[in-house]
């Protein structure tokens, strides 16, 4: 059965859209099948895959109009499939609050098609709200990437306290995968000392990769592919490649 | 009376907290009196400036325990005060949603104050739910911090239709302050690309002062003081400052 891993950091701008997108797309590369949920209703993923805004989406999904297998669709990148969403994905919020295990509702509708992934991969708001804690309570894993800047590093212990009720509650058995370091720029005396702090918070669960500052990455999503196909050379492709070849030794495949 | 001016954009780190604490900083070197009114759980408006972390919080004010004036401190800069926020903030919105007005809450209790300050700046969180409603309904004017970057131009429409929304409901006479342009890389042709787009968008209401990418706007919350206080020659402070300018045009002050 194939590993479900949110990307989640409620703290906005951090990268958590563009992992979820090249990372997918460097497991694809590495032949893995790969499925990214976008569960952000700005729907970032889906536009950044180059999504054309037609047919079911994740909401009809998690509101039970149709099944998993049937919203997910090729993104274009070899072993790569997309379950969009857009803004519609509000209506989930709001309509699943009052219902009985409704935490537990995108875990059941994903578990139609974990056996067709080897990774799917769930892009989060950015906020702990009720799409995120959907997604906690249907991971096996947590990917958390953190900018290095100031700000981002105020959050880490809400973000931990977070992981920590769910692990508690709803999921046990959620992991931490890891916690990726994002923007990097090596330029800055900041960005050494936040890593220097994270590295002190997590002791063993930073990748070794580290993403650069790397305009290829903000340019893919405009032209709707991922970096790897935008440009395989550049340090943000390589960048993923390599934090690819990371998870497949942090989940032994 | 002062003019609230609501900071907001749903797309995560575009720089509202950047803007409202430098913007706020540069209003009050240009002698105005300023209130920055922290609505994010984040709290980084409220580190940002230093804020210790003690004494009453936006959310007992929201929640009726103690008026605006006495959870109002200074924050150590000229003419600038702050009205700070953590995470307890969360539960306003848990808390208001079933209460009939919930929306006009935060409008009402900083009517108590409105008289003491030229401009009340509220800093909001990447959302477009309760507390930035509460903001928008609250606020005389919104003022859109957009990166220049292709993710920031998706999120626009959605954000224009939330506005227009609720100057059609709850608060007609809501003005748009003005769109600002953040993290400007002249290095980037997207960058240039997306500043075209959205002076299409938004013909009149860009503001001409576009904010560079500096990394000194990144390294003074680190040390709790806006760019003015930090590095006033920095183009990140200057930027503010000629915002400033024209805000104080715009708003014939
Ligand atoms: N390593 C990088 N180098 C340069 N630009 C980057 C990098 N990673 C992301 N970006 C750009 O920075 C912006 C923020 O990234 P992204 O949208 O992926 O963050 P996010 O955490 O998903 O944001 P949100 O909180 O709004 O969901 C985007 O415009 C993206 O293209
Ligand atoms: N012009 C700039 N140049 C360089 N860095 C900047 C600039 N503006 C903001 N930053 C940095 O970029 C990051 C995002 O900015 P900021 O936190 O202000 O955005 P935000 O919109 O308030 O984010 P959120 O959506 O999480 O509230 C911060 O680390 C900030 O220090
Ligand atoms: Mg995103
Ligand atoms: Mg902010």
């Amino acid at each position: 059965l194939g590993r479900i891993v949110a990307v989640v950091n409620q703290k906005g701008g951090v990268g958590k859209t563009t992992s979820a997108i090249n990372l997918g797309a460097a497991l694809g590369a590495l032949e893995r099948r790969v499925l990214i949920v976008d569960s952000d209703p700005q729907g970032n993923a889906s536009r950044g895959l180059g999504w054309d805004g037609e047919g079911p989406l994740f909401y009809d999904v998690l509101s039970g109009e149709v099944g998993a297998a049937e919203a997910t669709r090729p993104s274009g990148f070899p072993h790569l499939d997309l379950l969009p969403a857009n803004r519609e994905l509000v209506g989930a919020e709001v309509e699943f609050v009052g219902q009985e295990g409704w935490e537990r509702t995108a875990g059941e509708v994903l578990g139609a098609v974990r056996k067709n992934y080897d990774y799917i991969l769930i892009d989060c708001p950015p906020s702990l709200g009720h799409l995120t804690v959907m997604a906690l309570v249907a991971a096996t894993d947590v990917l958390v990437p953190i900018q290095c800047e100031y700000f981002a590093l105020e959050g880490v212990s809400e973000l931990a306290s977070t992981v920590a009720r769910i692990q508690g509650g709803h999921n046990p058995s959620l992991g931490i995968l890891g916690v990726l370091l994002t923007m990097y720029d090596d330029r800055i005396n900041l960005a050494r000392d936040v890593v220097r702090e994270i590295r002190r918070h997590f002791p063993d669960r930073v990748f070794d990769t580290v993403v650069p500052r790397n305009v290829r990455l903000a340019e893919a999503p405009s032209h709707g592919i991922s970096v790897l196909e935008y440009d395989i050379k550049s340090r943000g492709a390589q960048a993923y490649l390599s934090l690819a070849r990371e998870v497949l030794a942090r989940t032994r495949r």
